[in-house]
């Protein structure tokens, strides 16, 4: 008979019989702590003002085949709650930022995404993609044919008033949708350089005007077609865990 | 491993699900909508630690049995704890209003046994 407080779990399971009431309060205190802790926060998150919905179905939506249920909520196939088997040794996080502005970027074509956050530490970014929605103004002239521009995306390296880099792309549209930018090398650079992770970018177009192509940048009374950048990292510690043989 | 349904004292393990809207968390947890904070908890009489199935893998319960049947038993001293645990995805804000979606591994407690 191994005796009574030889080890942790057995003297709580006893004190916790008799008082269940006060002692199921602290458990859940305690389960409430060990979420935080797992996902490096040292608190809960503070939302004053939710993320408007159509943005974020719309990003989760491109991420995941996410679907939205009856009652509002996401449902992404793998997080309705039950357990995973536990082939996810590492830790992997994406992390979805949306475009924001500010009295700092008065430019029509800039913007910036803040990536920082306390619970995204220590993350070495596997790939960063930014989406941007594109729209198709009717077309004076009834020709049916891909719409060709070319896209540039500056993206400026951390701290103020550091150099610009360019991303260039040659977008054929043939209607209003979403395209891809790869920005892996600059969120890498601001992951990097640590504090503060704000990306400034500035999104210009040749040939939209006369191809009659709106890159949507940020647009208050469109949600939907809010840029967000996606961030795929991984815990930057996982390469010097031993693994299981 | 045993579920604690009340039935004995023996190492089992005891569910527990925490709603995230009971507890205010469903503004900034997008997904999932609970978590199950399961814990372990329990006896380990020799007899038990010394079992495959209630051990907490099959090399402590070799190592038990050796214990038990060797020249000079030696008293056990046993624990209840964890033996599979699986891992949780989670969607949430962070303070930038960023959407985080996180897979945390070892999150979730599956079944106990005997150490």
């Amino acid at each position: 008979e191994a005796p009574r407080g030889a080890c942790a779990s057995c003297a709580a399971a006893r004190s916790e019989d008799a008082e269940s009431g006060r002692v199921d309060g602290d458990l859940l205190e305690a389960v409430k702590r060990h979420i935080l802790t797992r996902l490096q926060l040292r608190e809960r998150p503070n939302i004053t003002h939710p993320v408007p919905k159509a943005a974020m179905v719309t990003a989760l939506r491109k991420l995941h085949a996410g679907k939205l249920r009856e009652d509002g909520r996401v449902e992404i196939p793998d997080l309705d709650g039950h357990p995973m088997s536990n082939e996810v040794l590492e830790e992997s996080s994406e992390i979805i930022s949306f475009a924001e502005k500010d009295d700092l970027v008065t430019s029509k074509s800039s913007l910036f995404f803040l990536i920082s956050s306390e619970g995204n530490q220590n993350l070495r970014v596997i790939q960063a993609t930014l989406w941007l929605y594109f729209k198709l103004l009717p077309s004076p002239t009834e020709e049916r044919g891909k719409r060709k521009v070319t896209t540039k995306v500056y993206y400026q390296e951390p701290g103020l008033g550091s150099k610009w880099n360019l991303v260039e792309k040659r977008v054929e549209l043939r209607r209003s949708g979403w395209h891809t930018f790869t920005l892996t090398e600059a969120v890498r650079l601001v992951f990097e350089k640590g504090g503060d992770r704000r990306q400034n970018l500035d999104v210009r177009c040749d040939g939209c005007e006369a191809e009659g192509v709106v890159p949507v940048l940020l647009n208050l009374n469109d949600d939907s077609h809010r840029p967000f950048l996606v961030v795929r990292a991984r815990q930057a510690d996982a390469k010097h865990r031993i693994r299981k043989r | 491993g045993l579920e604690c349904d009340g039935s004995s004292d023996l190492c089992c393990r005891q569910q527990f699900y925490i709603d995230f809207r009971l507890i205010g968390w469903n503004d900034w947890i997008i997904a999932p909508s609970g978590y199950f904070g399961n814990y372990c908890e329990g006896d380990c009489p020799p007899y038990m630690a010394g079992v495959p199935g209630s051990a907490s893998s099959f090399h402590t319960a070799v190592v038990n049995q050796y214990r038990m049947r060797g020249k000079s038993p030696v008293s056990m001293n046993s624990c209840c704890i964890p033996t599979k645990l699986s891992t949780m995805s989670m969607l949430y804000f962070d303070d930038e209003y960023n959407i985080v979606k996180r897979d945390v591994p070892n999150m979730i407690v599956d079944e106990c046994g005997c150490a």
